[in-house]
């Protein structure tokens, strides 16, 4: 995986972070 | 430059109540940030807020266009993801060996994708100072755009890129959605 640039961790983070909560209340 | 992380919140939360402020179902939104190299000006991830698909019908299984063997790539990619942001020590995410949806993908992927002046959809908004607006599967799968038509296979119906103030705003949804002159304005 390339390194991944800060606005792009910032965006993958909380995508994941949501992704998580989604996931849980399914 | 890159967005600073005050901006980044900002933005976020605009993207956010852009669309879950709108009367039709969009599936995420993306902000195109343009910049500047040698070669002109190029559209690269800003930031992007991914609400999902509705919910339709109970036990409904979602149609995909991933293979077995795809889901095992997607999930492979969103664990190793997963310990680049969480670091590596902290314990595996039960979240991340869920199925990967075809429009979460497409989302992932869109991070990694950027646009000359011109080119994509997202190009040709900003461009022509013009918004872009593609709904249908026909139209997405008969696009210049290769980004529209990977959109297309991955279930959306419908792909909006509006220019604006230092980039380009681009929303895209699962559902058939025709020129609203509000969501413009």
């Amino acid at each position: 995986i390339p390194s991944v640039p800060q606005a792009r961790k910032a965006s993958l983070a909380r995508f994941l972070e949501k992704r998580k909560e989604r996931v849980m209340s399914a | 430059p890159s967005v600073s992380l005050l901006n980044q919140e900002t933005l976020q939360q605009r993207l956010q109540a852009l669309i879950e402020g709108a009367r039709e179902s969009w599936t995420y939104a993306i902000f195109w940030q343009s910049s500047y190299d040698y070669s002109g000006t190029v559209l690269g991830w800003g930031d992007g807020y991914y609400k999902g698909e509705e919910d339709k019908g109970k036990g409904k299984l979602k149609a995909s266009a991933s293979t077995a063997a795809e889901q095992e790539h997607r999930k492979k990619v969103l664990r190793e993801l997963n310990s680049l942001i969480s670091g590596s020590a902290a314990p595996t995410d039960d979240a991340v060996d869920e199925e990967v949806t075809d429009t979460e993908w497409f989302f992932l992927v869109s991070m990694t994708q950027s646009f000359v002046n011109g080119s994509g959809l997202p190009g040709q908004a900003l461009y022509n100072s013009s918004p872009v607006w593609v709904a249908g599967p026909d139209r997405l799968a008969s696009s210049m755009c290769e980004r529209a038509r990977q959109g297309q296979v991955f279930g959306l119906q419908t792909i909006v890129c509006i220019p604006s103030a230092n980039g380009v705003v681009e929303l895209g949804s699962t559902e058939l959605i025709t020129q609203s002159s509000d969501l413009m304005n």
